[in-house]
């Protein structure tokens, strides 16, 4: 009995079609159907079923690299900084981390760094009621920096165990945006030893190739120590996160899957390549 | 660059050649690559390059043009015309208030834009109303509240209100109170798979009967682009879409997607955060962007 069809060159077009419309990019899918082909001529891969479970094992093995969780008891306050481009889900994505950090018993402050966008602020003291937070901020259009230093000041004289900084989008390439993230991140630091401890990048699921270069240009300049790949309950599979991963080996700490602020799960290689097709 | 990497591809043709299917297969390749790279969905390339294939066929080489500056006129021509030739102005005729509603995904960027087209209507003489129809989101009527003011425009009260289709209402009422003839309605942000939300645009639509139905769309979207254009498409009957954040780095082969699928025209492009940051849309820019 054959397990499933029997294949031949046509049944790899298949697994190319599944990987670029899952926005895995051309790199990563030629890499992926030329390993998955060499194992056909060396016998390894007799049918499609073995096609799909070969798939999935090689994305998984690439994935499996950077699933590492984000653990933040090394330090307190244990400082988060937020970063992305406009619209990716930075504000919603800190509402849900505080949550999850509330549910284990820590004590969470927030630093309204977003200075810019028009209720910004407005917007995270909404999430911060509901949660019972507080929020350090200062007037709109004052010195995100300034506001970044006193959050962390009073998250280390308070004693809290998480301060998470909400910061504005900004598009990787503008430069003076970029250099104005520096200067956050270095400010902090000034305040604060080690910090930020983590320096979060969110990205939208939905995004194409843009995501590759958006990791790329704020990691060079900036150092991002771990991801969040939001709106993963739509129709787009970022998959984006392959070469990403294959590359920057950037450790993806969770996947957002909803508007509200229990819609975050941790990242898991074996789910998301599941998901995958 | 595609041009160049397109006259390594011809290197076999010279001057009186022609080009012919056989000799225009790795040119064919290098032009998916582009397309694919520059987020054009899988299948609507495809298509693309077949008829690229087909009008390239027979093609004449002259001496004073090399076969790779040939071929990519042909895409580069195919791609303006699919994006549409003639940039479709937004239609707010008929009698006050006509209305505009944005619609689209969640950060898509439709409060910004709302705030924009307020500028861009008020330069052509008319007198917009800003509504916030976002009863969702945290702040959201906040956001342009404060949008208004920045730009010296009305926007509509809605605070207190939990019903869109009541926002609607009042506000109609409001600007034929008070001499506003266009209504820009600015909805909250939502999955074009969630049904529920999708029946409350229809709903909201149906009552507004909007002059101009927009799809407002991120220019880094992916190959997701398709899907998303479609069934707002199917569900509303869009009239145009506005591609936003294309001051980025992002090739935007969404729009091409979009198009393809879809068939509505891009009306505007939005190249930046400020309010001033609304721009017609030129599909030979877009062309151009796209090949990189
Ligand atoms: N469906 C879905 N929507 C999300 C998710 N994360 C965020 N959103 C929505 O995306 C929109 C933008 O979210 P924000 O948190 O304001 O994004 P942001 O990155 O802070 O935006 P800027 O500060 O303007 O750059 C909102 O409507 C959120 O509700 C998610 O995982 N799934
Ligand atoms: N750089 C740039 N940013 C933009 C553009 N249009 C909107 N934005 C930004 O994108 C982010 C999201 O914009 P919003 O207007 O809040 O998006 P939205 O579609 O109303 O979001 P939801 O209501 O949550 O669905 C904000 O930070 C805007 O300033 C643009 O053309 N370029
Ligand atoms: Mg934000
Ligand atoms: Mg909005």
């Amino acid at each position: 009995a054959v397990k499933g069809r029997a294949i031949d060159e046509s049944a790899f077009d298949e697994v190319e079609e599944a990987l670029l419309l899952s926005d895995a990019g051309i790199e990563i899918t030629e890499i992926l159907v030329r390993a998955l082909k060499d194992r056909w001529k060396r016998g390894q891969i007799n049918s499609v079923d073995d096609i799909k479970r070969g798939l999935a094992e090689e994305v998984e093995k690439i994935l499996r690299t950077v699933e590492s969780p984000l653990d933040v008891t090394g330090n307190t306050p244990f400082v988060i900084l937020t970063l992305g481009v406009n619209g990716a889900g930075k504000t919603t994505t800190i509402a849900k981390l505080a949550k999850l950090y509330k549910d284990m018993g820590k004590t969470v402050l927030f630093g309204a760094c977003d200075t810019f966008r028009a209720a910004a602020i407005e917007q995270i003291e909404v999430w911060a009621k509901r949660l019972d937070i507080d929020v350090i901020k200062q007037k709109e259009g004052s010195d995100p920096a300034a506001v970044a230093y006193d959050a962390t000041r009073a998250a280390h004289a308070r004693g809290i165990d998480v301060l998470i900084l909400d910061t504005a989008g900004r598009l990787h390439t503008k430069s003076n945006l970029m250099e104005e993230m520096k200067k956050i991140k270095r400010v902090t630091g000034k305040e604060l030893q080690g910090a930020p401890h983590e320096t979060l990048l969110v990205v939208d699921a939905t995004n194409g190739q843009n995501a590759i270069v958006q990791t790329k240009t704020f990691n060079d300049a900036l150092g991002v120590t771990g991801m969040v790949i939001t709106k993963l309950d739509g129709t787009a599979k970022g998959g984006f996160i392959l070469p990403i991963a294959r590359s920057l080996k950037i450790p993806i700490r969770f996947v957002g899957v909803g508007e509200q602020f229990d819609d975050l799960i941790p990242f898991r290689a074996q789910e998301f390549s599941k998901a995958l097709f | 660059k595609l041009q160049e990497r397109l006259e390594a591809t011809f290197k076999k043709i010279r001057g009186h050649g022609k080009l012919t299917e056989d000799n225009i297969k790795d040119s064919l390749r290098e032009v998916r690559i582009a397309l694919l790279e520059a987020d054009v969905n899988y299948k609507v390339a495809k298509d693309f390059l077949e008829r690229v294939k087909e009008k390239a066929i027979g093609g004449e080489v002259l001496t004073s043009i090399t076969p790779g500056q040939l071929f990519v006129r042909i895409v580069y021509d195919e791609l303006c015309e699919l994006l549409g030739k003639v940039n479709k102005p937004l239609d707010v005729s008929g009698s006050p208030p006509v209305s505009v509603m944005l619609v689209g995904l969640q950060g898509s960027g439709k409060t910004t834009t709302a705030g924009k087209l307020a500028i861009f209507l008020k330069k052509k003489g008319r007198r917009p109303l800003l509504v916030p129809s976002d009863v969702y989101r945290p702040a959201a009527i906040e956001q342009l509240t404060k949008i208004g003011s920045q730009i010296n425009m009305p926007v509509f009260s809605s605070k207190g209100f939990d019903d869109p289709l009541k926002i609607c209402v009042e506000a109609k009422a409001y600007a034929m109170k008070n001499g506003l003839d266009t209504l820009i309605v600015d909805t909250a942000g939502r999955l074009h798979i969630d049904e529920e939300m999708i029946q409350e645009l229809i709903d909201q639509k149906r009552y507004l009967n909007p002059k101009e139905t927009l799809l407002v769309l991120d220019a880094m979207t992916g190959q997701d682009a398709v899907n998303i254009a479609k069934t707002f498409d199917e569900k509303l009957n869009v009239d145009g879409i506005v591609l936003t954040k294309l001051d980025g780095d992002t090739r935007g082969g969404a729009a091409i997607s979009i198009k393809a699928v879809t068939g509505k025209p891009i009306k505007f492009i939005g190249v930046g955060e400020k309010l001033d940051t609304l721009e017609p849309f030129h599909p030979e820019r877009m062309a151009s962007r796209i090949l990189g």
